[in-house]
């Protein structure tokens, strides 16, 4: 028992080491500031359990308006390491070009106020909600990440997705960079795929080759783990009564419909094609992803997500209504 | 489980003091844990031996009044009045909380004209008040007083003693609920393989159809 | 052990934890709902 105590010690001491801030090292690295010469340079994020927690936390409690918030953390080789994260006063960031302008001072005065906590780490990007349409940059997102990247290196940008995150049952999360103006960025390995609602998709598809997506992990320090079992101890009741289908069912009205309107536009285009009276020779090469593969795979990512709910709450029946004393 | 805890304490107290007195003073023991206002159990009591032997004496009638705090209701004691001792308010008090719990076995909607009855309460507002004050403050339950149908809705209700013959029917509810988790666990395993094969056979068929697909294309070409 | 014994008593007394009419009709309907969506992706994948 004794080597088994000194092992979990070792094992959260290795866990606990990241929490470790190296002034010189963070100083040598502005100093070299290997990204300027490598565009593709930081290619994954290492988000804390702490910070994860506050950024969903905040995200959801914005309900269906976009809220924005800061991340602070260092960097390491060619990730950048987040470990907590503070909300912004501001919302729908969505709505203007520069939402954050509104919130400089609380910005500064929050980060003076941390060095003088014995925070030393930096602020390293910032995060912001689309609320049910998809981990993505959009127009506005770009220009204010292209901004942040020029003065404030190293910065990243994360989307949180808090009504997917519901729907689907894990962190709908993702960390972006942007390319500098101006570079042509080698053809990408094809991401994993995300539905993208009718009315944002020009949005979307403009700006998608101007910024890269990096690998998102997780850590947690052994106190996180503990203070974690202990939530859960105190909300696995809640966690287990609530259903994503009586609470996300805005949200799959909405995406059902959009699903309907991407259907009749397939449609329009499938009629007004000439393909039926063309030649096979003359016949257009179809796009390996044409847009009724994509709907199909809407449809069937909706229905999955509907049947993951219903199955939980027929379980929940039988485990709990079928037995009478 | 909160309730549970919070009498255990006073359990033992009175246990013990039952088991340190004898004859006449087991009588102000037994008047003191029926009227205590945060205990309502009282089997622990009832089996320590000098309260046994009360039996055939002079005091038995506590006996009986501890049995009715046991298992029994306010209608019991009114029915059995005369062969009871008079209870202080107090006692009258702890009777109508501990058959506000034996009502809840029954039913979980409970209405307002039966609880006046069983409490003999005069008018809703003081129902109401008895509810929240006497039963929910005290966390034997814990529900919602639905003013409009005149019900009150249990969600929780803290267990009496058992009565002889309960434990066999507890008993036949806890096995049917077991069985009825392993036959939903067995049947979600069942799923879950019948997920796994269908999903092969897909893959395959998909494999079968594409080299067809190609075999076709090599002869065409 | 007449701790553990009441609070099972009061444990099966919650059971069952809803009995209602419309909570079996809401049910149902959440239920068919479900599967109508199956249904259409179903055909949609068709």
């Amino acid at each position: 028992s004794s080597s088994s105590t000194a092992q979990a010690q070792a094992a959260a001491i290795d866990t606990d080491s990241i929490y470790y801030y190296d002034e010189s090292t963070q100083t040598k690295s502005q100093q070299d500031k290997p990204w300027v010469n490598d565009p593709h340079y930081f290619k994954r994020v290492k988000i804390s359990a702490l910070a994860l927690l506050k950024m969903v936390v905040h995200a959801r409690s914005g309900g269906t308006i976009e809220i924005m918030g800061l991340m602070q953390g260092k960097t390491e080789g060619d990730s950048i390491i987040v470990m907590d994260a503070f909300a912004l006063p501001v919302e729908g960031t969505e709505t203007r070009v520069n939402a954050q302008a509104d919130a400089y001072e609380y910005m500064v005065d929050y980060s003076q106020t941390n060095r003088q906590a014995g925070r030393l780490e930096n602020v390293v990007g910032w995060y912001h909600s689309h609320p049910g349409y998809g981990c993505w940059l959009s127009g506005i997102d770009v220009s204010t990440q292209m901004l942040n990247q020029q003065f404030q290196e190293p910065f990243l940008a994360v989307v949180i997705d808090p009504t997917r995150t519901v729907s689907a049952g894990k962190v709908e999360i993702g960390a972006f960079r942007t390319y500098p103006q101006g570079y042509k960025p080698p053809d990408e390995p094809v991401s994993e795929y995300q539905t993208i609602p009718l009315n944002k998709i020009e949005d979307f598809g403009v700006h998608c080759k101007q910024y890269y997506s990096l690998d998102v992990t997780y850590f947690k320090s052994s106190l996180d783990s503990h203070l974690l079992d202990l939530l859960w101890n105190k909300y696995w009741v809640n966690t287990l009564s609530s259903s994503p289908l009586l609470g996300n069912r805005d949200y799959v009205a909405g995406q059902i419909s959009d699903l309907a309107e991407k259907l009749e536009q397939a449609e329009t285009q499938l009629h007004s094609r000439m393909g039926s009276f063309l030649m096979p020779q003359h016949r257009k090469k179809e796009p390996e992803d044409s847009q009724l593969s994509k709907i199909t795979r809407d449809s069937s990512k909706i229905t999955v997500e509907q049947v993951h709910g219903l199955m939980s709450q027929v379980i929940k029946d039988i485990l709990f209504n079928s037995v009478h004393p | 489980m909160d309730i549970e805890q919070k009498q255990a304490e006073f359990i033992d107290y009175f246990v013990k003091q039952a088991e340190n007195q004898k004859g006449s003073s087991l009588v102000n023991v037994i008047v003191e844990a029926t009227s205590h206002p945060s205990l309502f159990a009282f089997s622990e009591i009832l089996s320590v031996p000098s309260i046994i032997q009360l039996q055939g004496t002079e005091f038995s009638v506590y006996i009986d009044v501890l049995r009715l705090f046991a298992h029994g209701t306010w209608s019991d004691y009114k029915s059995n009045a005369g062969s009871l001792p008079p209870l202080v308010p107090s006692q009258v008090r702890k009777l109508k909380q501990l058959s506000l719990l034996t009502l809840a076995e029954v039913d979980k909607v409970l209405p307002y004209d039966l609880l006046m009855v069983e409490l003999d309460v005069s008018n809703v507002r003081e129902l109401e008040d008895f509810l929240i004050n006497e039963c929910m403050y005290s966390g034997i339950v814990r529900g919602k007083l639905d003013q409009l149908r005149r019900c009150f809705e249990v969600q929780f209700a803290a267990g009496r003693d058992l009565r002889p013959g309960q434990l066999g029917s507890m008993i036949q509810t806890l096995s049917a609920w077991l069985s009825t988790s392993d036959n939903l666990l067995v049947s979600i395993q069942d799923k879950i393989k019948w997920a796994d094969t269908r999903s092969e056979l897909d893959k395959k068929h998909q494999k079968e159809i594409e080299d067809r697909v190609e075999e076709v294309k090599k002869t065409l070409n | 052990d007449n701790s553990l014994l009441r609070q099972v008593s009061s444990l099966l007394r919650r059971l069952p934890a809803i009995e209602s009419g419309k909570f079996q009709d809401d049910f149902l309907m959440e239920y068919n709902d479900t599967l109508l969506i199956t249904y259409l992706a179903m055909i949609t994948n068709c």
